[in-house]
């Protein structure tokens, strides 16, 4: 799931 | 979110709003690379195309339309304004940015996390961020000193990238499978790339001078 995170940085 | 994140979200929203006063204030761009900062049009471009298909926070959308906004004016600002473009130094702004765009797409297409059209491009413009502010330091050796503005931009630029480097050690730490070596070299050379304009930014502060 380590890839599936939403890209929470800008 | 954690202090270290918020402060360097605030350095690099800082750097830019010194950058937009610049411009804006005493309509100069003088000692400004029009070519950093269209590849930095380009970094926000490819990295906040998820803007309108993945919602985080109201915080997060709020900042990618301030810096997709402020990039693009800034360009705009150095290419059609009459007054500011009048200051854009073109003889000494000649690096050739564009040789930095296309090695950046092959290693983004090389080395990623998922082969998707967003993630590579998101890959992509951590690659060129990383190197987009080698035509400033160059435009920088070549025109020597430069103004406060200019000096103050680069600094907050070269450390909201070493503010994320605290915040990745703060999240690797405390949050299980955060782990994301692609951001974190792109990052660290990043920084490093600052290394010896930093060296020179502290020596002004201690010796009084303008920044040689």
């Amino acid at each position: 799931e380590a890839n599936n995170e939403k890209k929470d940085e800008l | 979110m954690n202090i270290f994140r918020l402060a360097g979200d605030m350095t690099h929203l800082a750097s830019v709003l010194v950058l937009l006063l610049k411009i804006h204030t005493i309509k100069s761009c003088a000692g400004v690379s029009l070519r950093t900062q269209e590849l930095y049009a380009i970094v926000f471009a490819t990295r906040y195309l998820d803007i309108f298909t993945s919602f985080v926070s109201v915080y997060n959308t709020f900042m990618k339309l301030v810096f997709l906004g402020s990039s693009f004016s800034i360009v705009w600002y150095m290419r059609y304004h009459k007054a500011v473009h009048r200051t854009y130094d073109r003889e000494q702004d000649t690096f050739r940015h564009w040789f930095l765009v296309l090695p950046c797409l092959v290693l983004a297409l090389l080395i990623h996390e998922k082969f998707t059209f967003l993630e590579v491009l998101w890959t992509f413009s951590l690659y060129l961020e990383a190197v987009a502010i080698l035509p400033q330091l160059v435009l920088l050796q070549r025109t020597r000193n430069i103004d406060n503005l200019t000096g103050q931009y680069i600094f907050l630029l070269g450390g909201y990238r070493g503010l994320y480097i605290l915040n990745w050690i703060y999240r690797y730490f405390t949050e299980p499978h955060f782990v994301h070596w692609i951001t974190w070299i792109a990052g660290l050379v990043q920084t490093l790339l600052y290394a010896d304009f930093f060296y020179y930014y502290f020596l002004r502060f201690i010796g009084g001078r303008g920044v040689e």
